[in-house]
């Protein structure tokens, strides 16, 4: 899954 | 970072200079959705709000402001600078229609319930969709100058990219991020019928219709 608040891509 | 990323984020950038280019060059924006631009400029800011709270790398940063600077810059172009050349009567897709469904689903659909987590949810939906009343504006008018043909062609080709992209981090990082693939999909589902007009008449006749 992906963590939250840490989006990386644009 | 890979390389359908960084070739996905480089065709986002050449769209969004070709087209404020195009605008400052001819000193015109007929032909360009000033509603679209509204909207991704409103995609822009709610999606890179990070910028104010963390810090990823310098890349990031400079592209988000980047990224930012220029939507802004081409909405001031079409509303201000160059506002009597803007195409109103044929500019007539009804925004609230995107805006309103988009925020509903972002407070339904999100990773976390905070506001900074929907706001990003919010931005990557409306991108989705964002696209729309350009799209509707050329269907409308029946033509497209050949630029902004180009403009939506690097558009495309970034969110398709970014598939790969994310099928590159799923095998290689275990990276799987469900809202932003759907909403990936979605977006450059509703690119094919335009790359299929692109490909078989722009490079034909510099013109379609």
């Amino acid at each position: 899954g992906t963590l939250v608040e840490d989006h990386d891509e644009l | 970072m890979n390389v359908f990323r960084l070739t996905g984020d480089l065709s986002h950038l050449a769209a969004i200079i070709i087209l404020l280019l195009k605008i400052w060059k001819t000193r015109s924006c007929a032909g360009i959705s000033g509603k679209s631009q509204i909207l991704f400029a409103l995609v822009f800011t709610t999606r890179y709000l990070d910028l104010l709270t963390s810090f990823i790398s310098l890349y990031n940063t400079c592209m988000k402001i980047i990224y930012v600077g220029c939507a802004y810059a081409t909405v001031y172009l079409i509303y201000a600078k160059f506002r009597a050349t803007y195409d109103g009567n044929h500019d007539t897709f009804r925004i609230e229609f995107l805006v309103v469904p988009v925020g509903g689903l972002a407070f339904l659909v999100n990773h976390d319930f905070s506001p900074l987590e929907i706001l990003w949810t919010f931005s990557i939906y409306l991108e989705s969709v964002a696209i729309l009343p350009q799209l509707f504006m050329i269907s409308k008018t029946g033509e497209a100058e050949t630029i902004t043909t180009h403009y939506l062609f690097c558009l495309g080709v970034y969110r398709a990219l970014y598939l790969f992209n994310w099928i590159w981090r799923f095998y290689f990082e275990g990276f799987f991020d469900m809202i932003a693939i759907v909403a990936g999909v979605v977006q450059t589902i509703l690119y094919c019928d335009f790359f299929y007009l692109y490909v078989t008449k722009v490079n034909a006749v510099q013109r379609f219709q």
